[in-house]
């Protein structure tokens, strides 16, 4: 919130758009203000009435570099839009940067998401620190419900929640990388960095970075689905492989392959087998371990086919393991496997347990 | 390859980040070492971004005033 919690002390709410940007249709800039003023209306008691003249509350518009508030903006790209806070005169007002490009989806600034942000300024709220929420500062463009946990609890809190709630389905707010309960997804090596995913985000750990740093999948990688299941990098080929589902992806650096996604049936994996809980490629016999519920099978990387005598039992191979695997890591000779908020450390020449650590202890927590 | 930025364009576009976002005072910096006053204030852009706080333009801290954005300081007296 900004200081002092300020917020519209009626929940009758009037805005008006006093120009529109010709990048759109008007009735799309038309659709895209009242869908993104509904989002807020579904979680507070609040209801917004359009003015075609006068002075509203929040007052809309479309401006290049200084454009009335002395609050210039600075062309394309950089800042995007803002907003006043509620109040009196500019209070809500809210300012789109004529400079971008916008549009209805994807493919420049989407509207809906910048205005429904920008709103959220115009209705109380300051920006968030938590990168999956909507008023995170940083633009990111994300298909579904808009809004998160932390966006819906700080409006709340300003207003109250609204007393005919329409069903709506919060983004979850970022995991805490220190929660002594954390889990992982999938890990893999991604040339000398470490790419953990949890949820519809992944943290990056680097070298030479003493912080992991915390990113949504779709603001790196728009087209792999929000849950990775495993993930694995071949590093004599360069490629890292993701697993959600029965599809799978390549990228070469960060880079996407193309030709991808391909079915994780082309491994040789049977039909029946609809998600791969974890995978890791062991540098010294140039095989993928892919475990699937209570086994695991063996994928040659060089002939690019699927060992004869598998699956095999977890619990069988790797005794003092749990029979499931969340994901696996493997560093010169050890396996390390993730099973809810337990690390194992698996010597693989020796065939023991050598260590049992927290999940997040990779985090440095 | 594309000539990397100087060091002088990043403490620009820092200065002029922090300027907006972060209420940076104007005509307070030295021009080889970076003031308190611009240390401080990177400091609290790099804890609200969950970055690691060193007060210092690093490349991640830079990549991140690089990135598109919304206009509201992220903190900082609203009056």
């Amino acid at each position: 919130h900004f200081p002092r919690d300020i917020k519209w002390q009626n929940n009758n709410v009037t805005f008006r758009i006093v120009n529109y940007t010709p990048d759109l249709k008007k009735s799309d800039v038309d659709r895209a203000i009242r869908n993104a003023l509904n989002v807020w209306s579904d979680v507070t008691p609040l209801t917004f009435k359009k003015l075609h003249a006068g002075i509203a509350d929040i007052m809309i518009g479309f401006g290049t570099k200084e454009h009335g508030d002395f609050n210039p903006f600075d062309g394309p790209d950089g800042l995007l839009a803002h907003a006043y806070p509620p109040g009196n005169g500019i209070g809500g007002d809210t300012h789109f940067d004529e400079d971008e490009h916008w549009s209805k989806d994807s493919t420049a600034y989407n509207l809906f998401l910048v205005a429904t942000h920008e709103f959220g300024h115009a209705l109380g709220l300051s920006h968030s620190s938590d990168p999956g929420a909507l008023m995170y500062p940083i633009y990111n463009y994300a298909r579904g419900y808009p809004l998160a946990e932390d966006d819906i609890e700080g409006i709340q809190s300003l207003y109250g929640p609204n007393p005919n709630p329409r069903k709506v389905k919060p983004k979850p707010d970022a995991p805490n990388k220190c929660d002594p309960m954390l889990s992982f997804d999938a890990v893999t090596e991604l040339r000398g960095e470490t790419i953990i995913f949890k949820d519809r985000f992944y943290w990056r750990l680097h070298p030479q970075m003493p912080e992991p740093e915390q990113t949504l999948i779709k603001s790196t990688w728009p087209t792999i689905p929000n849950k990775v299941d495993a993930a694995y990098e071949n590093p004599e080929k360069d490629v890292v492989i993701i697993f959600s589902g029965i599809r799978m992806w390549a990228l070469n650096g960060y880079n996407l392959v193309e030709g991808y996604p391909k079915y994780i049936h082309k491994l040789g994996l049977p039909k029946t087998v609809r998600e791969i809980d974890a995978a890791v490629y062991i540098r010294d016999t140039g095989k993928t371990l892919l475990f699937v519920e209570e086994e695991y099978w063996s994928y040659d990387e060089n002939t690019g086919t699927m060992d004869s005598g598998y699956p095999r039992s977890i619990e069988d191979d790797f005794p003092g393991m749990d029979d499931e695997v969340d994901a696996a890591a493997y560093h010169y000779g050890y396996l390390y496997f993730f099973h809810e908020h337990v690390q194992y450390e698996y010597s693989y020449s020796s065939r023991k347990v050598m260590r049992i650590l927290r999940t997040n202890s990779i985090l440095n927590c | 390859l594309p000539l990397p930025a100087t060091d002088t364009d990043n403490r620009l576009l820092a200065e002029k980040y922090l300027r907006r976002y972060y209420g940076l005072p104007t005509g307070l910096l030295g021009s080889r070492k970076s003031s308190d006053a611009m240390q401080t204030k990177i400091k609290e852009m790099q804890s609200f971004f969950k970055l690691k706080v060193t007060g210092k333009l690093d490349d991640n801290t830079l990549e991140l005033m690089e990135m598109a954005r919304c206009g509201v300081p992220d903190i900082g007296e609203y009056n």
